[in-house]
This record gives C-alpha cells, sequence and structure tokens, in this order.
C-alpha cells in the first residue's frame, strides 16, 4: 500500500458517495447513465468474484463489499426506486453497452495470463472497466447543462485513474517482481478517454460557469 | 485463505 494507491481508492470510494448522495439527496439521477452504471455492477461481480476463496488484506475484502454494494444501490435507484427511475433520461442514454461487454469477453479470451474460468473473469472485468465510462460520458455531452455532482463524479473516477497510474509507477519503481501489463494498458486507455471531459471540466471550472461539453 | 493469484489491487 502506498500513498497513490491509497488517495485512488479513496477517490473511487468518494465519488460514490458523491453519486449517492446525488441521487438519494435530489431524488434524481438526470444526467447519470444507467448503462455505465450496470456496467460497473458487471465489472465488480466479475473482479471480486475472489471474495469468495481468495484473501489479500481486510482493508481489500471491505472495499470489495463496499463497491459492490454501492454499484447496486445505484442501479436499484436508477431501476426501480419508485421515485427516481422516473428522472432517468433513457432516450440520452443509448449507447450500446452489449457491445462493450461482449468486446471485452472476446478479447478476455484471447488475452490473458492464465487460462482459467476465474482469471478470465477477472480479465474480462478489467477490459470492461476500461471502457464502462463511455456510456456515461457520451450522455454527458446530449445532455446540455451538468450538474455539479454529476461533473464531479466524473471528475472523481478520472481522478481515482490518474492516481492509480501513479501507484503502479512508484510499485514498478520499489518492488521486486512487480508487472501487470494487461492491468496498465487497460488502464492507461481508461485514463486516456476521459482527457476531453478534463479539459471542458477545468475549463469550465476556470471560467466559473457550470460545465458544458461541446 | 488461500493467497491469491497476484490480484492485490482493487
Amino acid at each position: 500500500m502506498n500513498v497513490f494507491r491509497l488517495a485512488g481508492d479513496l477517490t473511487h470510494l468518494l465519488s460514490l458517495v458523491v453519486l449517492l448522495l446525488k441521487i438519494v439527496a435530489t431524488k434524481s439521477c438526470r444526467g447519470v447513465s444507467a448503462k455505465t452504471q450496470e456496467l460497473y455492477a458487471i465489472v465488480f461481480v466479475t473482479r471480486y468474484l475472489d471474495l469468495l476463496f481468495s484473501f489479500v488484506s481486510l482493508y481489500n475484502s471491505v472495499m470489495k463489499v463496499v463497491f459492490l454494494g454501492s454499484a447496486f444501490s445505484i442501479v436499484y435507484f436508477m431501476r426501480y426506486h419508485k421515485v427516481v427511475r422516473h428522472t432517468y433520461d433513457r432516450e440520452l442514454d443509448t449507447f450500446r453497452s452489449s457491445f462493450l461487454v461482449a468486446g471485452s469477453m472476446v478479447l478476455a479470451l484471447l488475452i490473458n495470463s492464465k487460462y482459467t474460468f476465474f482469471e478470465v473473469l477477472w480479465t474480462f472485468s478489467i477490459y470492461l472497466e476500461a471502457v464502462a465510462i463511455l456510456p456515461q460520458l457520451v450522455m454527458l455531452q446530449r445532455t446540455g447543462n451538468i450538474d455539479n455532482l454529476t461533473g464531479n463524479y466524473v471528475f472523481l473516477l478520472g481522478m481515482y485513474r490518474g492516481l492509480y497510474i501513479l501507484n503502479w509507477i512508484y510499485r514498478y519503481s520499489t518492488e521486486r517482481r512487480y508487472w501487470q501489463m494487461i492491468v496498465w494498458v487497460s488502464g492507461i486507455i481508461q485514463t486516456a478517454l476521459y482527457a476531453d471531459f478534463f479539459y471542458y471540466y477545468l475549463k469550465c471550472w476556470n471560467e466559473n460557469r457550470t460545465l458544458v461539453i461541446p | 485463505a488461500i493467497i491469491n493469484e497476484g490480484h492485490d489491487e482493487l
């Protein structure tokens, strides 16, 4: 555990708190992509299957349970809550996320470090996480004015990915036998997807106006 | 517990 990894995990946690707060406090999920949230739920389930048979640390296990719980809570609110579900902008959330799932699964079957059931599913979760934000980014472009909480949620998610890259650089330079090419390449692609969003987020923040993605 | 296969990040 290093400071970048811890900061990354806490930023990830904070992003989920911000999103849940927006949904619960405003009773609205306007501008939030249910497709992205469902992809994250799939990512967490397939990656954290190891909760059943492996133990790394209490910290890891608790965080896994928290991430799983928050992902399913968010999906529950957006799809089933009697008030919140009516605020979901279905017509703006049209990204074909099934292609992302299928593509990630094919890639995981082709490129993995061990051809076992759990390892392939874990690899699938890495690939799927890399692209899971795409429906949300497309939806932001279509939404026009984006409220602060939704903008901050995506910003925090991007920050978390950036901090993980610093964590890998730190670990690579301090640990022996630390090498995880699949995670690194996917993570760099994932972070790059936020570049455009970051540009407009910081620009609008600088000019002190609400976030609009042209 | 079985030690995992090197996936120690979240």
